[in-house]
Parts: structure tokens; C-alpha cells; sequence
């Protein structure tokens, strides 16, 4: 069982958007997938149309409930849901100094799964903590503009930090490009920049900007359900072949 | 002297590059304007080439600066800064009961500006509740997408919430359209909604999608003065016109 999260703590750089569609393009290909929402947006479960649950990741991280029991059943992926009660978890976990490993530790029991996708909330909070510290790996998306590399190298620093601290060896897997528009010539410098200052793998695989993918969460559905064949579907397709070479 | 905080939890949302450039824009005419930086990501004063201060808005939340004593100066404006030191105030602050009005009282010697413009980070959190108590009011940015309706119910709710515990009445000034595509029909889709759903106001301004705007901080500016004849330079100029007439 593999668990990765996908973090990035700037904002609206398609963190949720990846953890659906790669979840979903493995499970259409016959892999057990679960999704974690870590965000008390809640993004994630609302856009695979998961409103009305009564318990969510906020009573798993608060020790009422076991993950098992919060799971609901969307394209063929188990997923564990998020809302606003999150906030108040945050609150709480974030005020104990050994609260840390509160998901890995739930994270235990569950072994049937091929992978685990972990979202997670941009900041870089007791919640983006505890997903470092229950993941193999790391995945991070960029937006591939200038502020998105200030981000970058907090990110680093962070995962460093934690390393350090926790004695832990958690890598980046890759940094996968998205919302990406060829035209703009940004893009090469900023890969250049990454390539020049970091020794971190960017994937070949990147998702271009496509309407269709904003589109699908009013469907509460990933946008490889609702739309199969545009331009983020075949995009999401081809990472997830990509994520299963490294992976296997 | 009018208090603004630009709010929207959802990340990436052009809280940031609206904060500066309405700033911006307002100082051009021979406003006062002071900008401050409540993120720990610290985007605004990057993105305005401040990389090296001493002190920051972190020290006048934990009460050791005076706000006087922290600004900086660009583009005719006073900017107060922030780095990753916010993340341990967002600890600190969060956790004790009575600390949602710092901000508030940090702020209560500065008279002689014509505007503060408040950055806010992507979550709902003490920081950003800071920023609410101190504000007059406040403006959503939003890109006209589904996952952004999602997150204008959040802070509805919030503001209301807050409102009422801390027997306030902080106004949504308006909701500004952000990074607006306009071939994209879901914008108009998104629009109504809004109407339908919501007793708010849209801004009649809205920012189009221009690649100059996310240029701009790599050169340290904002895009009024890198790039002053862009349609985003334009479009913020126009709204900095329609947010006098409303503050006047
Ligand atoms: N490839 C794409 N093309 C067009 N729009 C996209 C694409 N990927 C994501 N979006 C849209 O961009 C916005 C931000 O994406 P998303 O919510 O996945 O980012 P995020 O990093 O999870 O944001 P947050 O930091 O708020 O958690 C959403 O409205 C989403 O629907
Ligand atoms: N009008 C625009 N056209 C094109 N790109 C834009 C525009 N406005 C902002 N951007 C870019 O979009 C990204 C997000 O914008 P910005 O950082 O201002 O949002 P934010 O809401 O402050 O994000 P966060 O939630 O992380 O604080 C940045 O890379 C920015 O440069
Ligand atoms: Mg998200
Ligand atoms: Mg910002």
C-alpha cells in the first residue's frame, strides 16, 4: 500500500483536481484507490458530490471514529470525507505537541488498498503535517508562475524541517505541472529555474488549463467521469500511467 | 480612514495580486495607502520586493513591534510584511480565547492613511479573523467556477458567525471576478447563481486573465507599474475608480 500526499500550501494549484482524477484514473484501471480529504473546504468530497455524511476525517483525527467507518463509495474509490469541523480539529491538534502521527497511526489498520491520496489544505498546518507524516511520498503541484516558486522553496524547507525533527525519509516523488497554457513562455523559465535550483524530479506528464475540469465538480464527478475524452481527462489518464512506473 | 480585508479561503483566488494592485492603483491617485501582509507565505511582500526586514507583521501580532515600526515603502505605499513567523503567531494566537483582536488594536494609532488594505491567507483562520474585527469591510475575490461558490457559502457563513458572536457588522462591500476568462460561459452561470442564491453584490470591474499579472512579482511590482498599458493594469485602475466612488 502506497500513500501519497499531494501538497502545495500556495493556493488553487490544483491539489484536489489531482487527487480526484489520479485516483480515479487508477481505479479505471483496476487499482484500490482511497482519497483522504484533509481540508475542512471539504473540496474534495463536495466535488464527487458527498454533501450530507455524518462523520468525517474530523472524527477520525479526534479519535471518535475509525477510519473504516467514515468511508464513502464514489467511481470506484473509497473516500473519506471532509467539512468545516475540520477547522476546529486544526485548532485542537495543533495546540499538543504530539499530535502529529494521529492519521498514520489511523492509517494502520487499512492494508487493501493499492494507494492512498491524501489532500491536503494550503497551509502548512498540523493537518498538512500529519499527511507528511503518514505518506511514502510526496507529490506537488505547481502552477508554473512566479509565485507558485516562492511556495516551492517552503515547501522544501518544511519537508527538510520534518525530516529532521520526526527522523523521517519522506521524498518528493515529482512536482507535476498543471493549468498549464502552452503559450505562455513563463513556463520554460520556471522549469528551468527548478531544474537549476532544486534536485527534484518534474514528471513528464503535465495537465493542461481545461475548462472541463473546473466544470466537473457541479456534476460531482471527476472530470475523467464527466468528460473521458477532453484535453485534462487524457492528461490525468497519462499521469496515471506515469505515477504507476514509479510506483510499482 | 477605511479598513478593507480581502478575503476568500480558497486558495489562489487573486487575494494577493488584488491587495497590491488596487493599492497600487489607489496610491497613483494621491491616496494614503497602507497594505498589510497577514499570510505566512508572505506572497504580498515578495511579490513587492521585500525579501529582507527584520521585523514583521508576526512581531506586532505577539505585541514586541508597533506597526509604525515595521513598514516598508513601495510605490508610494507603506506595506507592513510577513513571512513563514506568522505560521507560529497562527499557533500562538490560536489558541487562547481572546485573541481576535489584535489586529485591531495594532492598527488603532495609524489615522492619517486614506485606506489599509488587508491580504489574507487561504483558510479561516485566527489570522483572518484578525483581519475581519479590523475591517469596516471587506471584498471577495472569486474566479467564476463552481469550486468558488463553494467556498463564498464558507465565508457567508463565517462573517454572519462572527457577526454575531462578536456583536459586529462587517459588510461584504463586494464580490470582484477575478482572472475572468470571458469566452468561458460558465462566468455567467456562476454570476447568477450569485444573484439568485446570495444578497451580494458583484462589482461591475471585474480582472481578465492576463499573463502580465503573473509576471509582475518577479520583477518586485506590482502590475500597475511593470506593465501600466495591460489589460490587468487596466482593469484594476478601472476598479480602484469604482471602489472610490463606493468608499467617498
Ligand atoms: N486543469 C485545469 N484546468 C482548468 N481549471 C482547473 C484545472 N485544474 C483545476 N482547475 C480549477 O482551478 C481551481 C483550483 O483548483 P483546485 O481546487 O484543484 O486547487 P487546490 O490546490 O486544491 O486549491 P486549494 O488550495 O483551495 O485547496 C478550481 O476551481 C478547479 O476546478
Ligand atoms: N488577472 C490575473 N491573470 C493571470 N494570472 C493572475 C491574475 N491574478 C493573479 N494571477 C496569478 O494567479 C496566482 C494566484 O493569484 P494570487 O496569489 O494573487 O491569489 P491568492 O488568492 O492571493 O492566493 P493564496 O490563496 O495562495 O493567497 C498567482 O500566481 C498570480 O500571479
Ligand atoms: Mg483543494
Ligand atoms: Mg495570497
Amino acid at each position: 500500500m502506497t500513500t501519497v500526499a499531494i501538497i502545495n500550501q500556495k493556493g488553487g494549484t490544483g491539489k484536489t483536481t489531482t487527487t480526484i482524477n489520479l485516483g480515479s484514473a487508477l481505479a479505471k484501471i483496476d487499482k484500490k484507490v482511497l482519497l483522504l480529504d484533509m481540508d475542512p473546504q471539504g473540496n474534495l468530497s463536495y466535488s464527487l458530490g458527498m454533501n450530507d455524511f455524518d462523520y468525517s476525517m474530523a472524527d477520525v483525527l479526534l479519535g471518535e471514529k475509525k477510519l473504516m467507518e467514515i468511508l464513502g463509495e464514489r467511481e470506484g474509490m473509497s473516500i473519506a470525507p471532509s467539512d468545516i469541523h475540520m477547522a476546529d480539529v486544526e485548532l485542537s491538534l495543533g495546540s499538543a505537541d504530539d499530535q502529529a502521527e494521529v492519521l498514520l497511526n489511523a492509517l494502520k489498520p487499512l492494508t487493501d488498498y493499492d494507494f492512498v491520496l491524501i489532500d491536503c489544505p494550503p497551509s502548512l498546518s498540523i493537518l498538512t503535517l500529519n499527511a507528511l507524516l503518514a505518506s511514502d511520498n510526496v507529490i506537488i503541484t505547481m502552477q508554473m508562475e512566479v509565485l507558485s516558486l516562492q511556495g516551492l522553496d517552503m515547501i522544501m524547507q518544511t519537508i527538510q524541517k520534518v525530516n529532521k525533527v520526526f527522523k523521517k525519509n519522506i521524498k518528493v516523488q515529482g512536482i507535476l505541472p498543471v493549468m498549464v497554457d502552452k503559450r505562455r513562455k513563463l513556463i520554460h523559465e520556471v522549469r528551468e529555474y527548478i531544474d537549476e535550483n532544486y534536485d527534484l524530479k518534474i514528471f513528464d506528464s503535465f495537465i493542461r488549463n481545461n475548462v472541463k475540469a473546473s466544470e466537473a465538480p457541479s456534476f460531482g464527478q471527476s472530470v475523467i467521469a464527466y468528460q473521458p475524452n477532453s484535453n485534462s481527462a487524457k492528461d490525468y489518464k497519462g499521469f496515471a500511467n506515469e505515477f504507476l512506473k514509479l510506483n510499482s
